[in-house]
């Protein structure tokens, strides 16, 4: 669909919408242990009742911010020591903002239990603990596709001990100091009010029939509500000691990959362990980071961005402090002020020749009606990294379908003040 | 903070080598 010149993309923006039929990649290395992604919204989804929003692109684009508030109280809250950050401040957030979850669009099956029953989780490299809703449901549980999670039928399902060296981590972890008799519980709240709290528990996870884990410590969700997304719950894939990466680290040290299809009609693949073989030439490598302020988070030392073959004036400072996160469920990019500021100018002055039309609001400001046009030139934007890696952002990552081509929007955002 | 979206990450392969401290990007990778 791409006819690149060297600094631009020239595209039919109409090839990048998704179609109404899945068409599965092909792509992947299927002799991992791999699971399929699929867009929550896609036709390659099985949770059809929610296909129905599937445009709704306010919906997303308010739980995205959602999240990225979420992000930054999780942050700010270990900054000035206010423990009480969050929830003080999710309590200005509307209800029907939902779940800073349901941002997240990318969903992959597991296995879990003695038989394993298949369970839609939303994966998330910002989230550590794995959890789902899971019966009596002695508090609430919401809609969900399969089956809620029985953990009595399940005959390798165990409670985890109050005193038990990993619960008293979990309750140091989550500020959430409570048991029932002598089972360990666990809470998690997210930035809009959204919670689940149940038992902390250890069962069978099947990622694949060759890749079992037993004694998979997980979130046996009894009271989860303010999720609005029929799910069954998060895959946490982030830094803590009880994400799935640290839990699997024998098997596969700490390595995982994923590949998010360009369009919601395709499907993409979650991989966990480094890749068999020859190295991929075409892999670009940059340094991981740490957060000074949250260690559980992905770090990128993002330094400078490119836009048609040339570098923005923005200082790196700019992007180290606080520092910059990968994260596999905010949908667009937040960039400092500055920053955004440079790349939404450069973008605009390389698309004068096309209709600039009003965005939602301040959120998405820079949008094109584009619906009169067979192609569309536009420029390339690169990441640069602070050990000199250049990393060239696909066609389908610098623009975000808003209303069709009516509405065609630079996929980029600008952070709020950071002292508000 | 700065947060590198799941928009920007479309049909490329991202590579978490946690251990090994780094991360990749292989563009094409869907």
């Amino acid at each position: 669909f791409a006819l690149a010149e060297a600094d631009t993309h020239t595209v039919d923006l109409r090839s990048l919408f998704p179609a109404t039929t899945c068409s599965p990649s092909t792509k992947g290395n299927k002799r991992k242990a791999s699971l399929e992604v699929v867009h929550k919204h896609g036709p390659c989804s099985h949770l059809a009742q929610h296909k129905a929003t599937a445009t709704n692109h306010t919906q997303i684009l308010e739980q995205d911010q959602v999240r990225v508030n979420s992000i930054n109280s999780q942050i700010f809250k270990k900054l000035n020591g206010n423990e009480d950050l969050s929830q003080s401040k999710a309590t200005t957030l509307p209800a029907r903002w939902a779940t800073s979850q349901g941002a997240s669009n990318y969903v992959v099956t597991v296995g879990l239990g003695t038989p394993n029953k298949p369970l839609s989780l939303v994966f998330d490299t910002g989230s550590y603990l794995t959890w789902t809703q899971c019966q009596p449901c002695a508090g609430s549980c919401y809609p969900q596709k399969e089956p809620i999670f029985d953990p009595s039928a399940s005959t390798s399902y165990t409670n985890i001990s109050c005193n038990s060296t990993d619960c008293i981590q979990l309750r140091t972890t989550t500020k959430f100091n409570r048991c029932v008799a002598d089972t360990c519980l666990y809470a998690l709240e997210y930035g809009d009010s959204s919670y689940t709290i149940g038992l902390f528990a250890t069962d069978k996870l099947t990622l694949t029939p060759n890749d079992v884990f037993d004694g998979f410590f997980f979130g046996c969700g009894q009271k989860n509500e303010g999720f609005i997304n029929g799910t069954a719950g998060i895959l946490g894939l982030s830094r803590n000691k009880f994400s799935i990466i640290e839990q699997t680290i024998q098997k596969y040290n700490r390595f995982f990959s994923y590949c998010l299809p360009p369009t919601a009609s395709s499907t993409g693949y979650l991989s966990f362990g480094a890749p068999d073989g020859a190295s991929n030439a075409a892999v670009k490598y940059t340094r991981l980071t740490t957060l000074s302020l949250s260690s559980d988070f992905y770090g990128i030392d993002v330094a400078g961005i490119n836009v048609n073959g040339k570098k923005l004036s923005i200082p790196a400072s700019v992007f180290s402090s606080p520092g910059t996160i990968i994260d596999s469920g905010t949908v667009i990019s937040r960039l400092p002020s500055t920053a955004y500021t440079a790349l939404r100018d450069a973008f605009r002055a390389a698309m004068t020749s096309y209709p600039l039309v009003p965005g939602p609001d301040e959120f998405l400001d820079t949008c094109y009606d584009l619906s009169s046009y067979p192609t569309v030139t536009y420029p390339k934007i690169e990441f640069v990294f602070g050990d000199g890696v250049t990393l060239e952002l696909d066609a389908t990552g610098i623009v975000y379908f808003l209303n069709g081509l009516k509405q065609v929007c630079l996929a980029f955002a600008e952070n709020d003040d950071a002292n508000d | 903070i700065a947060i590198f979206g799941n928009t920007q990450q479309k049909n490329m392969e991202v590579l978490y080598d946690v251990a090994g401290g780094r991360v990749g990007f292989a563009p094409g990778g869907c």
